[in-house]
């Protein structure tokens, strides 16, 4: 009775019924079966004060290494169908997610709407969705180069310089495109994206995807204003932009994740079109 | 109608600026209002080229084709006028998918509907099996926000449920779905769903 399940197909997913979050991903086709949570956290933005250099839209610069956790435990609500398991969870206010899991597909989907992040407390926010995974991975992880291969990255390393770390967590942010993923002596999780964001594995077993931002100081490198893109009703309703998007995690068997990745990330870019129209079925050829 | 606004716009959007984030605000609605319109025109290009494919009675003359199509571009905030209104008496909801890759796939369609009482069934008049998904208030919340702040619409109904129903699609084609109102007796289950406290 500790945890539910869900997953009308080879995949499942299990939550704490106490506290809302996800627990493990478990896929009973391949065997692999990987404890996991997934929650949202927020970094706060430099405004560049003791530090000069302020977060903006060239540079992500958090006061502090360590982020702040929306909610510890997340109201759940889970609808089971023939085709598709969903499970909706609402972190705060401004943070919902929904997580489908089909019948017939061997990955998880994850809907989140961020926004409007709120700034009455004067202190900007990059919420990012973090995955942590029991899975010893030596400090490397993989993130595609613009589109392309996936390539290793080592957390504090570069190859071709002696590195200076004097950023724990932006300097080991990574552009990502299509996805990341880690591995560990037996499985792989990977993660993949609908739109470009930022990510990197910040600790041994963790990906983390920066979602959205809102941020209150210009960096000064040349933009000349803040991160903070609003929407007006008739010029008078303002509120901060919200953003709803999907990324898809499959836990893999080590050295099998490319195949899915490869497939999933081509079909993710190319969504099927879809035209609508009215007409009788009898006559249609 | 042509793509040569959607070539524009997303020539324009390969500048530095507008990959990375970094333009300014008025900037970054300028390329979205490009892109806007060159999707628009796209879409009505796309429309044209289905019902000349798919309508038989056109001979190839596309100019003769009575089919019109039409696509949503607000799917994700739930809004799609073509699923949402009622079917006139004797037609039906007619959905054309089409796969712009080079392999065949099968892919989930979720469109928003206020009929709980539908029929899905394939071009050979098969019945697919399908879902119901009761629409979540976050939704509702969005798509009246962003309905009224981009469109001006006010909106007093929106969609009651997502239908979601599996579409197999072959490689760089399409297939045709019908969508109809079912009889009583056949009426199909909605959905189970539990709420856990916090």
């Amino acid at each position: 009775n500790e945890t539910i399940e869900i997953g009308p197909g080879n995949l499942k997913l299990s939550f704490s019924t106490t506290s809302g979050q996800l627990t493990r991903i478990f896929n009973s086709k391949t065997g692999v079966d990987i404890p996991v949570q997934q929650s949202y956290l927020w970094y706060a933005s430099s405004p560049g004060e003791a530090d000069p250099q302020a977060s903006g839209a060239y540079i992500f610069r958090p006061t502090g290494s360590l982020p702040s956790v929306v909610s510890r435990s997340v109201p759940l609500k889970i609808i089971r169908g023939p085709l598709v398991d969903e499970v909706h969870q609402q972190f705060n206010s401004w943070i919902y997610q929904i997580i489908r899991v089909y019948k017939d597909k061997d990955h998880a989907e994850f809907e989140f709407t961020i926004g409007p992040i709120p700034t009455d407390d004067s202190i900007g926010k990059e919420v990012i969705t973090r995955l942590s995974a029991n899975m010893a991975t030596d400090q490397v992880f993989y993130t595609d180069s613009n589109g392309r291969d996936f390539l290793k990255r080592v957390r504090d390393y570069r190859a071709d310089w002696p590195l200076t770390v004097t950023q724990p967590v932006a300097g080991n942010y990574y552009p990502i495109n299509l996805g990341i993923f880690i591995e560990d002596k037996k499985s792989e999780l990977s993660v993949l994206v609908d739109r470009a964001t930022g990510g990197s594995s910040i600790s041994d077993g963790e990906i983390e995807l920066m979602l959205h931002r809102r941020i209150l100081k210009d960096d000064s490198r040349g933009v000349g204003e803040p991160l903070d893109e609003i929407v007006c009703i008739n010029n008078n309703t303002c509120e901060g932009l919200t953003v709803r998007g999907n990324y898809y995690v499959s836990v893999d068997q080590l050295g099998s994740g490319a195949r899915w990745r490869r497939r999933a990330g081509q079909e993710i870019y190319s969504p099927l079109v879809l035209a609508f129209s009215h007409e009788e079925s009898e006559k249609w050829s | 109608a042509n793509t040569d606004s959607l070539g524009d716009a997303l020539g324009i959007a390969q500048h530095h600026d507008a990959v990375t984030g970094t333009a300014k605000q008025h900037t970054t609605n300028d390329y979205a209002k490009r892109l806007a319109i060159g999707s628009s025109e796209a879409e009505a290009v796309v429309d044209s080229a289905l019902s000349c494919l798919i309508d038989s009675k056109s001979n190839g003359n596309c100019t003769a084709s009575t089919l019109k199509f039409n696509q949503c571009q607000l799917l994700n905030i739930s809004y799609c006028p073509s699923t949402e209104d009622d079917v006139p008496n004797g037609k039906s909801l007619v959905v054309v998918a089409y796969n712009s890759l080079g392999w065949g796939r099968t892919d989930i369609i979720r469109i928003p509907v206020n009929d709980h009482n539908l029929v899905v069934k394939d071009s050979s008049g098969n019945v697919v099996k399908s879902q119901y998904i009761e629409m979540d208030s976050v939704t509702d919340e969005l798509r009246k926000f962003y309905l009224k702040a981009y469109l001006g619409i006010s909106d007093t109904s929106p969609a009651k449920y997502w239908l979601v129903f599996p579409a197999s699609v072959p490689p760089l084609g399409w297939s045709t779905y019908f969508i109809s109102r079912g009889t009583q007796k056949g009426r199909r289950r909605k959905f189970s769903s539990r709420d856990i406290a916090q």
